[in-house]
């Protein structure tokens, strides 16, 4: 692991006296391979790389006794400070409902975390709904429907109707009953469809939503920036759900994806279970990524 | 970009960020690149040679791994068990491959063995009537193994020629969850010995070196002899296949190009080859 890793690498560089701005630059270069092999983007890694150089020279790691603890702990510090600022709840809207909008690729997990959202809110004493607005996948509505069942939260559903006037229609239900918050699901969908880009954009400005989250699958490659990108660009994200991380995934699109849209990661998924959803913990993460 | 003049560094940097960003891995990637340098060393190659080049060695690498599509068929039924992580594309799968199956004239039966995920015996159902081909269902939240059970002895008796089974999405890291598909398996055998005659593993496309993992554990678990490959039409290059089809030497069957019931297509290597180099 990382830490074996760069003290045989230094430890081989010890005989012959002084550590030198290269031998630095050498060790990094392992690094990189470790944050490639987690899936953290090409660029992504090379700016990161470059920043922890500066500070690994700078920090006179050339001059300690040990050099591998000074560069870990710096690669460290750096990713906790990339990853993004401490948990803050979500945004509240000035008038109720708050709305939330789920947003994503094909099978990222917005339906299930949808359901998870629903159950947290509903933890912490709120009344939140749930709005089916999927109505492209076969029993997609079906599906929430049953999670709303599950976390006990109700859900506005109209099979025949398009997926902006639910979202609307939904937003009016949440109102009349009285209902703090309202978290609308969507159909996964290619950052490159702009009918259905153009369809979510529709959809946010029907309902205003304080939070516009995007959900993206744990394990996702270097594909992570050009879908996070597209969607921040196109729609506008507010914030980050990276799913699927009860698996063994490193992660390394948590890195790519808040580096490239400057959003902050909000919550992970780690199980397909209602209670499976974590506050986002910039530490964690970076421990995970560097391995 | 790499179009002009003399292989240097920057340029090798450059084919590096092409194919890492293709999500061939750091390992197949040093590979290729290590052999750009050592080709560089004994004469100069102009930059369109770079990519060509660099494309021939891939299929190289590639070429173990014939062109996809169905394997010989040598039984009927033929029973396939569809596996692999959540949302990676196997329920949607199975309902391309059953209307292309039954478009040949082939009795396709679909078995509904996810009987864990809210709707998703709905969701099969919704395929199995769009493709026009015959479903076994259990109830959410009863035995898969009783469902395959059902599903193969009516396979045996309808004498279908084509069995689908779809099965619950689960992270390789979940052993019990594995487990339960050596169960499937154990379940299969009992009704049609040869069965499964292929364990197909679907992957999604937008996977990063995950995917080598997850291909690693599902061979050991589930005995998976063919992979389907998803979500391609998006940016993603589905580089991942080749340090899989390296390793594992599994055959890529199938590409999925969309949601809908066509956009299945079979595999061939240069497609990746072709993803990668544009
Ligand atoms: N292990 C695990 N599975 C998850 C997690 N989140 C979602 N899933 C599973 O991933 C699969 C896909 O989840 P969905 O909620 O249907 O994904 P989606 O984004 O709504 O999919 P589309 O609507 O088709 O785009 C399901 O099998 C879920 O149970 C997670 O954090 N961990
Ligand atoms: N764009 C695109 N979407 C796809 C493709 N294959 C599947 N999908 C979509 O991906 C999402 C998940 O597909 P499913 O078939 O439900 O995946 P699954 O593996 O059965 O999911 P679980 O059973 O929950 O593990 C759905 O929205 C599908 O429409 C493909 O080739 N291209
Ligand atoms: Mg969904
Ligand atoms: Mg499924």
């Amino acid at each position: 692991e990382l830490t074996d890793k760069l003290e045989s690498f230094f430890q081989g560089l010890k005989g012959r006296g002084k550590l030198t701005e290269s031998d630095v630059k050498a060790a990094l270069r392992e690094v990189r391979r470790i944050l490639l092999e987690a899936d953290v983007n090409f660029q992504v890694a090379r700016d990161f790389l470059k920043k922890v150089q500066e500070r690994a020279v700078g920090e006179e790691v050339l001059r300690s006794v040990t050099p591998a603890q000074q560069v870990i702990k710096i690669l460290h510090d750096e990713l906790v400070k990339l990853l993004g600022e401490e948990w803050t709840p979500l945004r509240r809207a000035k008038e109720p409902p708050t709305v939330i909008l789920m947003v994503g690729l094909q099978g990222s997990g917005k339906t299930t975390t949808s359901g998870k959202l629903g159950a947290y809110f509903r933890r912490k004493g709120m009344r939140p709904i749930l709005a089916a607005c999927d109505l492209q996948r076969p029993a997609a509505v079906d599906q929430l429907e049953r999670v709303g069942e599950q976390a006990g939260v109700p859900v506005v559903t109209n099979r025949q109707g398009t997926p902006v006037q639910v979202a609307s229609e939904a937003k009016q239900q949440a109102r009349a009953g009285g209902h703090d918050t309202l978290i609308v699901d969507t159909a996964g969908r290619l950052h490159i469809d702009d009918a259905l880009m153009q369809e979510l954009t529709e959809i946010r400005e029907e309902v205003k939503p304080s939070e516009v989250l995007f959900v993206a699958d744990g394990m996702t490659g270097q594909d992570a920036v050009n879908s996070a990108k597209a969607f921040a660009e196109r729609l506008g994200i507010t914030g980050v759900i990276l799913t699927k991380l009860d698996g063994d995934a490193r992660g390394g699109a948590a890195l790519s994806i808040r580096s490239v849209t400057g959003e902050p990661l909000r919550f992970i998924g780690i199980g397909e279970k209602l209670e499976d959803l974590e506050e986002f913990h910039p530490n964690r993460m970076a421990d995970r990524i560097l391995g | 970009v790499l179009a002009d003049g003399v292989l240097d560094d920057d340029k090798i940097d450059e084919m590096e960020e092409v194919l890492i960003s293709a999500d061939l891995g750091v390992q197949t990637t040093m590979e290729l690149t290590d052999r750009l340098r050592d080709m560089t060393q004994h004469r100069d190659l102009l930059g369109d040679e770079v990519i060509t080049t660099m494309a021939r060695e891939l299929e190289k690498m590639l070429s173990d791994l014939d062109a996809g599509g169905d394997p010989e068929i040598t039984e009927r039924p033929w029973v396939t068990f569809v596996v692999g992580v959540n949302g990676s594309g196997k329920t949607t799968t199975i309902g391309k491959l059953a209307n292309m199956f039954a478009r040949r004239g082939e009795k396709v039966l679909i078995v509904a063995a996810d009987t864990f995920r809210q709707a998703a015996v709905e969701q099969i159902a919704i395929w199995a009537d769009r493709a026009g081909v015959e479903i076994v269902r259990g109830k959410t939240g009863s035995d898969p193994g009783a469902v395959v059970y059902d599903g193969l002895s009516s396979a045996v008796s309808r004498k279908v020629d084509r069995v689908l089974v779809d099965t619950a999405g689960r992270l390789h890291t979940k052993v019990n969850l594995m487990k339960e598909l050596e169960k499937l398996d154990r379940v299969a055998k009992k009704i049609i010995p040869n069965a499964p005659h292929e364990v197909l593993l679907v992957i999604d496309g937008t996977t990063g070196q995950n995917g080598l993992s997850q291909a690693k554990a599902f061979v050991q678990a589930s005995g998976v002899n063919a992979l389907a490959v998803t979500k391609l039409d998006g940016t993603a290059k589905g580089g991942v296949i080749v340090p899989i089809g390296r390793e594992l030497h599994l055959p890529v069957r199938w590409i999925g190009l969309g949601e809908g019931l066509d956009d299945l297509v079979p595999f061939h290597p240069q497609m990746v080859v072709r993803a990668v180099f544009g």
